[in-house]
């Protein structure tokens, strides 16, 4: 464990936190993408298969456990508890044109032809584009409350301490996981412009991020 | 290829 990876998975905790009260306490999941929350619980669901069978730590386990269980507390909220206020006209990505490529590539490039490491490797894949109904659904509103984009913004800065971490044990441990980095480049990248509307319109005060 | 059959991160 390094310090690049613990205050990663500390920043993805904390956005799925910001994400799961801000639909709590507000009552409603307008401007959320219940397709991205669906997605992140497939790719929690699908990595996490270990956690009966693999005992990596206390923390590792712990961890695991709370994401899965505020993910899908999460899609229940907004697709059950707060169903009315749930945007399905805005929330329109087709995520069978990621759920198919990704599939097929799970089963292309892997390092085991076994299914628990084809379902990680799918679940690595997944969450590079899990993202993308939600960033979608901003582009189609053309506006996000400052809260979603602070939840956007620790989402994306969770996987980008994640390639602080590959750096460092590589340097130090030799460790290398091909999958891991590419796909965390990949999806570090789709936050790129994010970033950019992030750091010059929210943090400037002018609280709702609207695109141009 | 990495020591893959230990999935050591979330």
């Amino acid at each position: 464990m390094n310090i690049f990876r613990l205050s990663g998975d500390v920043c993805h905790l904390v956005a799925i936190i910001i994400l799961f009260l801000k639909i709590w306490r507000s009552k409603s999941c307008a401007g959320i993408s219940g397709k991205s929350q669906l997605l992140f619980a497939l790719v929690f669901t699908t990595r996490y298969l270990d956690l009966f069978t693999a005992f990596i730590s206390i923390y590792n386990t712990v961890m695991k456990v709370v994401f899965l269980v505020l993910a899908y507390a999460t899609v229940s909220l907004i697709y059950f508890r707060f169903r009315k206020s749930y945007d399905s006209e805005s929330d329109s990505f087709r995520v069978e044109f990621l759920l198919v490529p990704v599939a097929g590539l799970s089963f292309l490039e892997n390092y085991s032809f076994t299914p628990l490491e084809i379902l990680w490797t799918f679940s690595i894949y997944l969450e590079s584009v899990a993202i993308l109904p939600q960033l979608f659904m901003i582009t189609k509103t053309g506006e996000a409350e400052s809260i979603t984009t602070h939840y956007l913004f620790f989402l994306g800065l969770y996987r980008t301490l994640y390639l602080a971490n590959w750096v460092w044990r590589y340097h130090e441990e030799g460790f290398f996981d091909q999958i891991a980095v590419v796909s965390g480049v990949v999806q570090t990248i789709f936050y790129c412009d994010f970033f950019y509307l992030y750091f010059t319109r929210v943090l400037r005060g002018s609280g709702k991020m609207t695109l141009p | 290829q990495p020591n893959f059959t230990i999935k050591d991160e979330l």
